[in-house]
């Protein structure tokens, strides 16, 4: 579909993807995580783009098996929620994860 | 206002109280706190009563200040949302307030 097109789009081109909710503190969270490594993460807030919010939180449903946010995207690959993010960074895993894609 | 009064004796009557959102991950980490503690929380969905939850979720913010979940009240007094509860809980100021409030 021409969501499914979109997103795959974004996260090839951008090395860090968030898809989040303004009000929601794990999306908060998450981004701040990245902010405080010197990455700028692509936000999309699903939230904030009426009727096609709930439409792109579902795509992403089925592209990830995920439908909750945020929604993680590195180099390409899925890596899932806020509390799977933090947990890389505690193993010292998200690091290598964000060079390779060139996010720093 | 009714809603007002609802709020006071809720609060009055149960050592702990938890106005929670069903699908909000701070409002679960919250709960599970507790829970973890032994304590049973009384829970509150604002997000399963309809168009009341909107409306005790604005009384929430006169009497409280505080316009977000989760909003916790240990004793009949206003703790805060997950990260002030939390931050008492690893100082040990929560166990102390959960026993005045003869919540265990
Ligand atoms: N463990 C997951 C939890 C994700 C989660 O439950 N997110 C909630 C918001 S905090 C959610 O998406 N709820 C359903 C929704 O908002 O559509 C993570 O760390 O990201
Ligand atoms: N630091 C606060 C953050 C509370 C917060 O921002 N809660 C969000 C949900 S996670 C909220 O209520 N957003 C507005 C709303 O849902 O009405 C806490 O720990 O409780
Ligand atoms: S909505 Fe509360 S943590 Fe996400």
């Amino acid at each position: 579909s021409r969501l499914e097109e979109t997103v795959k789009k974004t996260v090839d081109e951008n090395p860090v993807v968030v898809y989040s909710k303004t009000w929601c503190s794990y999306s908060s969270d998450v981004k701040s995580l990245f902010k405080n490594l010197g990455v700028q993460p692509f936000v999309i807030e699903l939230d904030e783009m009426g009727p096609q919010g709930p439409q792109l939180q579902k795509v992403l449903e089925e592209l990830t098996g995920q439908s909750t946010v945020p929604n993680v995207f590195i180099g390409g690959k899925h890596i899932g929620g806020c509390t799977d993010t933090l947990k890389l960074y505690h193993k010292g895993e998200l690091q290598p994860l964000l060079s390779d894609a060139n996010a720093k």
